[in-house]
Formats: structure tokens, C-alpha cells, sequence
């Protein structure tokens, strides 16, 4: 089963 | 002092209409280098960034730096005021609780005014990394948007899968499988019309459609798309806001727990 992960995981905060 | 005018107006309009239904409310970073936005969807899983640089204005003036929280259903019935023709200018003082966008006819014979509340919003701001992509591919925007329309009835996600020889859409679902497969166009007449791949290494990620879909509103804005993809990495979707700036959009692939 694939997940769909939060776009926060790949990029950080700032 | 904020001011900036822009003769063709509906390049805003249109912006508004490619962000309504993935944002509510984000804000507008103004410098004297242009208009800037960057923003989650509600669940955080897709980011939108939207650069309107200041050149690209026919008169643009930012005192100093400021950044106007926005309610995009609001601003976006407001923009559906102005005619596709109208010239459009956003106004906001120094500190201002308030911005105000005016629409001018093109023979200036009808002028319209409208404030609206600005709202402080506190938003999270992601960095995003310079990134080499292992496939980047162009295609018409019109092309792309019946692609992921027309698969989303079979599935919840689409699979894109990049090699040399072009590009494969797929979606499986209980009704079926679809699969669309664009190879690289040999030669157009037409620049926009071009399938164009540029790849280091073949790539195949799967993404929502529902999110996809959305960033579709945004086909109004250009005649083609670019989709920017690596391993593992979030897809990016791109739209020109004429030669002024961009809308790029940035999803997560799914992946497996």
C-alpha cells in the first residue's frame, strides 16, 4: 500500500 | 506605499483562478523585486508558489516589504469583477489593515474600486532546494489537463512514468486500467503543441489526483506545462504567468510505508 506523505517531509521550514 | 498596475489584468485573474480551489487564504509578500506567495494546502500535502516579478507590472512601487494576508475566496469574487479587458491595480498603505484593487476599462471610461479587509495570517514558510531533475517534460497544458481528468476516473492515483521514449500516464482502479502514453513530438508547427522530455535517468512516481486536478485550473495561464521529476522527491508542476513570473506547484509522491 503506498502513502501519501505530507509536502513538510521533503522541504524544511524556513 | 504599496501600487501595482497591471494593463493586462486577466494574467491576475487568471492566477486567482488556478489557486482558489487549493488555498483559502494565504498571504502576498511584496518587495520592490515583485509579488511573491508561497502556501499549503489545508492537509499539507501539496505547496503552491506563485512569483509576479516587478518588471512584469507596467508600474509597480513597493516602499517597503510587507506582506498582505489575503482570504483568496474573497479577493477571488472581487477579481470576477473585472472585466478579461480591464487594467487592474492593488493598492495597500504602509501598514495598512485594508488593500484596495481598482479596475479600469480599457477607454477609462468605467473605474471601479474595491476594498477589501487584509488578515494577519501566520504562515509557515518552506525552503525549497535547488534541485536537478532527473526528467523534466513539457506538454501542451491542455493535453496534460484531459490526461488527468480523464484517468482520474479510473483511480485515485496516477503513476507517471518518464523514459527516453516519452512519457506513460496510468491509473488502475475497480472499473479498470487506463494507460496514456506521449512519446517526444519530432517537429511542430507549433512550439506549444511540442512534447518535450529531458531526462538523466528513467523515473516513476505516483501522485493523487485530486490534486492534479486541481493544479489543472491553472491551464488557463499558459499553453504549456512543465513536470519537473526525481526519485522520491516531491513532482513539480509549472505554469509561465505570461513573461512575468510563474505558478509552480509541488506534490508529494505516494510512497510506499
Amino acid at each position: 500500500e503506498q502513502a501519501q506523505k505530507p509536502i513538510t517531509q521533503f522541504f524544511s521550514q524556513q | 506605499m504599496f501600487e501595482a498596475r497591471l494593463v493586462q489584468g486577466n494574467l491576475l485573474k487568471k492566477v486567482l483562478e488556478s489557486l482558489k480551489d487549493l488555498l483559502t487564504e494565504a498571504s502576498w509578500d511584496c518587495a520592490d523585486t515583485g509579488i511573491q506567495l508561497q502556501a499549503m494546502d489545508n492537509s499539507h500535502v501539496s505547496l503552491v508558489s506563485v512569483q509576479l516579478r516587478a518588471d512584469g507590472f507596467d508600474k509597480f512601487r513597493c516602499d517597503r516589504q510587507l506582506s498582505m494576508g489575503m482570504n483568496l475566496t474573497s479577493m477571488s469574487k472581487i477579481l470576477r469583477c473585472a472585466a478579461n479587458d480591464d487594467i487592474i491595480t492593488i493598492k495597500a498603505q504602509d501598514q495598512a489593515d485594508n488593500v484596495t484593487f481598482v479596475f479600469e476599462s480599457p477607454n477609462q471610461e468605467k473605474v471601479a474600486d474595491y476594498e477589501m479587509k487584509l488578515m494577519n495570517l501566520d504562515q509557515e514558510h518552506l525552503g525549497i532546494p535547488e534541485t536537478d531533475y532527473a526528467a523534466v517534460i513539457k506538454l501542451p497544458a491542455a493535453e496534460f489537463q484531459r490526461i488527468i481528468k480523464d484517468l482520474s476516473q479510473f483511480g485515485e492515483s496516477v503513476v507517471i512514468s518518464c523514459t527516453k521514449e516519452g512519457v506513460k500516464f496510468s491509473a488502475a482502479g475497480d472499473i479498470g486500467v487506463g494507460n496514456i502514453k506521449l512519446a517526444q513530438t519530432a517537429s511542430v508547427d507549433k512550439e506549444e503543441e511540442a512534447v518535450t522530455i529531458e531526462m538523466q535517468e528513467p523515473v516513476t512516481l505516483t501522485f493523487a489526483c485530486r490534486y492534479l486536478n486541481m493544479f489543472t485550473k491553472a491551464t488557463c495561464l499558459a499553453p504549456q506545462v512543465t513536470l519537473s521529476m526525481s526519485p522520491e522527491v516531491p513532482l513539480v508542476v509549472e505554469y509561465k504567468i505570461g513573461d512575468m513570473g510563474h505558478v509552480r506547484y509541488y506534490l508529494a509522491p505516494k510512497i510506499e510505508d
